[in-house]
């Protein structure tokens, strides 16, 4: 309970009035090298008690889950233009449930490790263990989320983050006297498997006119969609492809005007 | 651009103060992405439809959705993907409703419900907030999005 009650937010600068708690602080997963990730838990405007844990991953690899989930998609507040003050999100996902924005793994957003190292060997398969890790020692913490309805959710990367998770949650339920009650994932704009996703991604390019017919065959005549890193000539149609076709756009929202 | 309000706003002592974070002194700025990180990612799964196919077993819920306007993880790239777990359809491709419109096309498989949304970037609750919103509260109930 101490723990709990040293991890509540009072309010945040600039923050609006709002009716529900919110709580963010350190879990430690690895006491030997010193590895901890944060968490931010903005808990359901109304009762709480009786509403699942949602707990968001974000992709990269390597972006904060308070920078996107929390502050761009799903979480209740918004930042204002001149990084002053909060401002409510009106479809904020915390009406249906509380929401767990957590940090992974260590170095990404306020995430850290004492062994520097750490960051430069880090992987699908630590964050997922660690990601693990964190969720067993949070709900020491947060006893009443114990045997909550959990989901997990994410978008890009954690495609990965996601799944891989709930794996190791399935893996741990199976020998453990306390169960986490996972009940489903759900994931958008997910990468999900090399060759396919490249395949087609230059395909939604050429079907969406954002590259030549002659740039797309030579893109799928050229690359290796299985390989992690792609040939020069392969790499040299991509940038081609970016810099000469697609034009000023936003890759990650086609039709809208680019972030200046 | 929001991005940009958030490398400040987490910057800031007091937030960080408020928040209990960087509590040790991290000994380099808070970002919303860590280059370091990314450069350096170690191990990756080529595919995670080995994943999915152990959890669809296991019976978890799975929803897949999709912004349809974004070109970096775009649609036919998931569509593609999720193709090869070669899943049986339970309830066939129609489109969705928020809000008297079509908030995208969904199909209901065996273990698994795939959704685009229309008019929606990468980060969908960003660019389409009501539509995700509705997608998330289908997902909690275990039901169906709406036909109209």
């Amino acid at each position: 309970k101490e723990e709990e009650e040293a991890d509540r937010i009072i309010s945040l600068p600039g923050q609006p009035k709002v009716s529900f708690q919110q709580y963010s602080g350190y879990v430690t997963v690895n006491q030997i090298v010193g590895r901890a990730l944060f968490y931010w838990l903005t808990e359901a405007d109304n009762e709480p008690l009786s509403k699942p844990l949602v707990v968001w991953l974000n992709g990269g690899p390597g972006c904060s889950s308070v920078a996107y989930g929390a502050s761009e998609e799903i979480g209740p507040f918004r930042i204002n233009k001149t990084s002053s003050g909060l401002y409510l999100n009106k479809f904020s996902w915390n009406k249906l449930a509380n929401l767990l924005f957590l940090e992974t793994p260590a170095g990404v957003g306020f995430s850290y490790s004492n062994r520097s190292s750490d960051l430069l060997d880090t992987g699908d398969y630590r964050t997922a263990k660690d990601s693990l890790q964190f969720l067993i020692h949070w709900m020491n913490r947060f006893p009443r989320y114990r045997h909550r309805e959990v989901y997990i959710t994410g978008e890009s990367y954690a495609g990965h983050y996601v799944p891989q998770l709930a794996r190791e949650i399935v893996h741990y339920n199976a020998n453990s006297k306390n169960p986490i009650n996972l009940k489903g994932f759900m994931v958008g704009n997910a990468v999900t498997d090399n060759y396919y996703d490249n395949l087609g991604t230059v395909t939604y390019w050429w079907s969406h006119a954002m590259i030549s017919d002659k740039t797309y065959k030579q893109l799928v005549n050229t690359c290796d969609f299985r390989r992690h890193k792609e040939s020069n000539e392969c790499e040299s149609l991509y940038y081609y492809a970016m810099d000469q076709e697609f034009g000023n756009i936003d890759q990650y929202n086609i039709y809208a005007p680019p972030c200046n | 651009c929001t991005e940009k309000y958030a490398e400040i706003y987490y910057n800031r002592p007091d937030v960080q103060k408020a928040m209990h974070a960087n509590t040790t002194g991290i000994p380099y700025k808070w970002t919303a992405c860590s280059e370091t990180l990314n450069r350096n990612w170690n191990d990756t799964d080529d595919s995670i439809l080995p994943i999915y196919r152990e959890l669809i077993a296991a019976g978890l819920r799975i929803w897949v959705f999709s912004g349809d306007v974004d070109s970096v993880v775009p649609v036919t790239a998931t569509r593609y993907s999720l193709a090869q777990l070669k899943l049986s359809t339970t309830i066939p491709w129609y489109p969705w409703y928020v809000k008297k419109q079509v908030g995208g096309w969904t199909e209901v498989y065996k273990g698994l419900t795939f959704a685009t949304v229309r008019g929606a970037g990468h980060e969908v609750p960003l660019f389409k907030p009501r539509a995700a919103y509705q997608l998330f509260r289908s997902f909690l109930r275990g039901e169906p999005l709406p036909k109209s």
